[in-house]
């Protein structure tokens, strides 16, 4: 048939076509506003010539998992996501910029600090949830039934003269032995830090026995920047759009 | 109203038992007096091509799919067409001035997530909701 032939060869020569380089960048353009990126993002490599990889293989498994659940959807199968991954529309993970120790060589209580940049965070959509993740390794150093109590708080304000001032956000009680990542809520902080961007001060982590005895995060087998780079603590927030994106007619 | 033995009538749908949603680089193409009916046609964007895979780290590329063709009564029996686009084309051979053909536009949509480094190496996830074209009909 002629006209099929006809039909299917201008079909044909229109997607193997080349594209010009102007049709290339236009293009790219277009891809960039539909992602809301004014331009093509540039990822530094870190010193060691690769990217912090904690948060990228985590992002990727939560990639492969939001795909498998739009392919159940598709088959009319239950959603296996929680709810907050579900509904998020953007979800996005921070690498941790600054760490403070009070370790040993200083006196009790001992804490860990973290700091992360949410100034990038995306326009015209609100935090759902947000989660700090740390690794613990077991901890050798000390009995490994005894139950450690494992707190995260924001800090509020900071003086030179006296300690901070912090607010709790989440607590965790495990046993030394424990291996894994550990994931506390932070949804308080990163509402603070989006609303006032100036107060973002970090976060405190400090471990404490049973009897209210202060131990060193790292003796505890928390990893921090030190720790292997697929080890290493992050930020996860996970976004709703507040309404539907308001293209621009191009 | 005269009372008619009533038939069991099959659950009402628009998609049709052929709904045009093949994948492949072309769907099922249909060719109707020397015009092409309403399908989906694709057209790949491979990031890789682009050179963004420093940046993008998932999906290597993503298949732009769109609707393309016409609605002209008698409509395919494969396609994919509501109620009201059937009339609308009837009423479109007697009023072509007065009421326009019915749309080939998307019946149905899907997500799509897409993975990526930011400036400052974080990474972010977007989905993005009614993006994907999973088969075309006559609106």
């Amino acid at each position: 048939n002629s006209s099929f032939l006809r039909s299917h060869l201008h079909a044909s020569s229109f997607l193997q076509r080349r594209l010009s380089g102007r049709e290339k960048r236009e293009m790219q353009r277009e891809i960039l506003s539909i992602l809301g990126l004014p331009g093509r993002p540039r990822p530094k490599a870190s010193a060691g010539g690769k990217l912090p990889s904690s948060a990228p293989l985590f992002m990727l498994d939560l990639y492969h998992a939001m795909a498998r659940e739009e392919e159940d959807e598709e088959e009319d199968q239950a959603p296996p996501l929680g709810r907050v991954i579900s509904r998020a529309d953007t979800v996005m993970s921070f690498v941790n910029m600054v760490e403070h120790d009070r370790d040993i060589f200083y006196q009790k209580p001992y804490w860990k600090e973290f700091r992360f940049d949410l100034t990038q965070i995306p326009t015209g959509e609100s935090v759902t949830a947000a989660e700090f993740r740390i690794y613990k390794l077991r901890s050798f150093t000390r009995d490994v039934n005894k139950t450690l109590h494992i707190s995260i708080y924001e800090i509020m304000k900071e003086y030179s003269n006296r300690e901070s001032d912090l607010f709790l956000l989440d607590l965790q009680e495990l046993q030394a032995g424990a291996e894994g990542w550990l994931v506390f809520d932070v949804t308080a902080a990163s509402n603070h830090w989006l609303v006032n961007r100036k107060h973002n001060l970090g976060l405190r982590l400090y471990v404490e026995t049973d009897d209210g005895q202060s131990i060193d995060p790292g003796s505890a087998g928390l990893l921090g920047r030190r720790g292997p780079r697929s080890k290493q603590p992050f930020m996860v927030t996970f976004f709703r759009a507040s309404q539907n994106p308001v293209r621009v007619t191009r | 109203a005269v009372k008619q033995l009533k038939k069991r009538q099959p659950k009402k749908t628009n998609d049709l038992p052929h709904p045009n949603k093949l994948p492949g680089i072309f769907d099922d193409i249909h060719v109707s007096e020397g015009r092409q009916v309403c399908r989906r046609h694709e057209l790949y964007v491979s990031f890789q091509d682009l050179g963004w895979l420093d940046w993008v780290i998932a999906p290597q590329g993503y298949s732009a799919f769109y609707c393309e063709g016409e609605c002209a009564f008698p409509l395919d029996s494969c396609m994919n067409a509501t109620n009201h686009a059937i009339l609308q084309s009837l009423v479109h051979l007697m009023k072509p001035e007065a009421v326009p053909k019915a749309c080939c536009a998307p019946t149905k949509l899907s997500a799509t997530s897409v993975l990526y480094y930011d400036s400052n190496n974080n990474v972010i996830l977007k989905k993005h909701r009614n993006m994907v074209v999973k088969s075309c009909g006559c609106h």
